[in-house]
């Protein structure tokens, strides 16, 4: 563990929890898109199929199992409940995720590091995750609304990342074994996709002016 | 030598 993964974990607990607790006190799911909430439960589902079965340390079990409960409660708040259900714009989270995961499969399928179940799926994950947030950037640039928390989950969301591909390049000169190319490759492309919000984020916080999305 | 691919990431 380097200081760089502990802070990208923390900010991605820290998106989640942002989120969580927004929908949760406001009972609100005004700007949020239920798509990328569920191509991140996925994402969770298939990258800690291991979970029960490959120890690798406490606080990698709580983590994993957080992002799971988190993901999976966002998605049934947005879904299910009866207040917060209310507020989910449909007609603006149009974007066709699904179609979104079977080029993921199938590229999963034929370029993994090995060619099992739990390996295609742990692939697949890293594929879908990066570019899982695309309902969501697409549903703003739409609406237009962007509220407080909204942009700091986002933003949370993409540094988390960055902060990971910080960790890869320091594992990469202190370790001995490596992260894979794949990793690398998917993650580089999720943080450029939050480049455009990043800087439109940046001007706002800079010029201290609401946060507006080009149409 | 990298041998091993790290899998210990979340």
């Amino acid at each position: 563990m380097n200081i760089f993964r502990l802070a990208g974990d923390m900010t991605h607990l820290a998106s989640v929890l942002v989120l969580l607790l927004k929908i949760h006190t406001i009972k609100s799911c005004a700007g949020i898109s239920l798509k990328t909430q569920e191509l991140f439960a996925i994402v969770f589902l298939t990258r800690y199929l291991d979970l029960f079965t490959n120890f690798i340390s406490i606080y990698n079990t709580i983590m994993k199992l957080i992002f799971l409960g988190s993901s999976f409660s966002i998605v049934w708040y947005i879904r299910r409940h009866r207040v917060v259900r209310r507020s989910y714009d449909k007609d603006q989270d149009t974007f066709r995720h699904f179609f979104l995961m079977w080029p993921c499969l199938i590229l999963a399928i034929f370029i993994n590091e090995k060619f099992t179940l739990k390996e295609v799926m742990w692939t697949f994950s890293i594929y879908l995750e990066a570019i899982a947030i695309l309902p969501q950037l697409v549903m703003l640039q739409r609406t237009r609304n962007i509220d407080n928390l909204t942009g700091q989950y986002i933003f949370l969301l993409g540094a988390y990342r960055a902060f990971y591909i910080l960790n890869w390049i320091y594992r990469y000169f202190t370790e001995e074994h490596y992260v894979h190319w794949i990793t690398w490759v998917a993650g580089v492309i999720q943080t450029l996709l939050y480049g455009d919000f990043f800087y439109y984020y940046f001007q706002s916080w800079k010029n201290n002016v609401k946060l507006e999305l080009p149409a | 030598a990298r041998d091993k691919v790290a899998k210990d990431e979340l």
